[in-house]
């Protein structure tokens, strides 16, 4: 989806995303 | 969050069918970090149990622009923490989850 990011670093993958509503509001 | 203000889970259940861990890290509470970072943003990224180190994906975020320097040794620290009880599993208990 558009909200979603590839960053290849050092041959790793980190896929960046938005932290889900859910997961927020338990912090 | 432990006391990092970062939290990091599981992105897929553990089958124990290989030694690569699907991971979710997060800042849960931006006031532990010291330097600046992305807010409300998750990085799933892939951890090798058998090849990979806390330090080195912490190195590789910070090399990414997620985290600064002076926080690389939380974000080590938090998956650190996260990965070795499922390491302790997988040892006690070989033949899968």
């Amino acid at each position: 989806s558009s909200l979603t990011q590839v960053v290849h670093s050092a041959g790793r993958r980190f896929i960046v995303s938005p932290v889900p509503e859910s997961r927020l509001r338990e912090s | 969050a432990e006391d990092t203000g970062l939290r990091v889970e599981l992105a897929e259940e553990d089958d124990c069918s290989n030694s690569s861990l699907a991971l979710r890290l997060w800042v849960e509470d931006p006031k532990k970090l010291k330097g600046k970072h992305k807010d409300n943003e998750a990085i799933e990224f892939s951890f090798n149990l058998e090849t990979d180190t806390p330090e080195e994906v912490a190195y590789e975020m910070v090399k990414s622009g997620f985290f600064h320097e002076s926080d690389s040794k939380a974000v080590a620290k938090s998956i650190r923490d996260r990965v070795t009880p499922i390491k302790k599993t997988r040892e006690k208990k070989p033949a899968g989850c």
